[in-house]
């Protein structure tokens, strides 16, 4: 049923039913910063794709925190885009694009921005201490 | 390129490796040949074989389309989002997201940009670099880049892909160590 010769063998209708994905919602917070609500659900992304460690052990806040800013800042180095932490329009169009579910930090340590080894270090407690180490 | 930690790699003696389909999905020949094509791609340029078999939970590398929660701990969501993973050698497990629309063959027109068409042997492609232990670039022109817009068709292997997967498991004696496509030769072959 997934599995199509061409593109004109998709049933419009299902087409038209799947040009938007869950993370469409994302566009919603290009620009925006501290003091902006409904940004729980980027943290999750963010720490589905390691740059949020998965032993966080408190629950994400729609709060604009270090913890967010620092994985935009990670991320937005791994995609070679311009580092500012924040969500301009750029970042968050990289950030809807389909992708390989596999993460781009494993164990705290990335290795794709030019072969240089970033550490993530997080105390665990949200807003206590997170902090990007380049080395 | 970059590796996942501890640079896992199939040991010395599991170079000649084996890959089998779900039989739950009853996929055709067709859908298959797809993933052949791009073990081959992989296999031009080290010394690794991949050899297609039906003996699902034998084989090195196991193939399968699943939807949602499937049962190792990475549920799929859907149309479009995560497309795809796959787990570090030696495990050989190969996951695609079965609601993503797969198109197996390259002939498609620039209407696909437009729409949640997914080239599947661009993702096929990406995921068996993961099964051989290489993580992701930031080349963006890399097929180890982490996204892929729909409509973009992108197999070829690029220099980085290259180097790493070398570094990993050495030259295929009968690679002639050409350069891969320019980016501009690769692009003319992109769907839209």
């Amino acid at each position: 049923e997934f599995f199509f010769p061409n593109v004109t063998g998709i049933p419009p209708s299902r087409l038209l039913n799947t040009t938007r994905n869950l993370w469409d919602a994302f566009r919603n917070f290009t620009g925006c910063r501290p003091g902006v609500d409904g940004l729980y659900k980027l943290k999750q992304y963010f720490q589905r794709f390691g740059y949020i460690p998965e032993n966080f052990s408190g629950n994400f806040t729609d709060d604009f925190d270090d913890i967010l800013r620092h994985a935009i800042e990670m991320y937005q180095r791994n995609f070679r885009l311009n580092v500012s932490g924040e969500l301009d329009e750029l970042t968050v169009r990289h950030l809807v694009i389909p992708r390989c579910g596999n993460p781009d930090i494993v164990n705290g340590s990335s290795a794709m921005h030019g072969g240089k080894k970033y550490e993530v270090n997080f105390a665990g407690r949200r807003g206590q201490r997170f902090h990007a180490l380049k080395r | 390129y970059s590796l996942f930690p501890g640079e896992p790699r199939w040991p010395e003696d599991r170079r000649q490796l084996t890959y089998a389909f779900d039989p739950r999905n009853a996929l055709t020949e067709e859908v298959k040949g797809v993933f052949g094509r791009a073990f081959a791609r992989w296999a031009a340029v080290t010394k690794l074989t991949f050899t297609r078999v039906e003996t699902f939970p034998d084989s090195d590398i196991t193939i399968g389309f699943y939807t949602g929660d499937h049962g190792d701990g990475e549920p799929f969501d859907g149309v479009l989002g995560t497309l795809a993973h796959a787990f570090s050698p030696p495990s050989g497990r190969f996951h695609l997201d079965s609601d993503e629309n797969w198109v197996v063959s390259g002939d498609v027109g620039g209407i696909l940009s437009m729409t949640s068409a997914v080239d599947l042997e661009s993702v096929a492609v990406h995921e068996i670099g993961h099964l051989l232990g290489l993580g992701h670039s930031t080349i963006e022109d890399s097929i180890m880049y982490p996204t892929i817009s729909t409509g973009r068709r992108k197999v070829e292997l690029t220099r980085d892909d290259i180097d790493g997967i070398q570094y990993l498991y050495g030259t295929n004696p009968n690679f002639n160590g050409s350069s891969p496509p320019s980016t501009q030769q690769r692009e003319s072959s992109d769907f839209g």
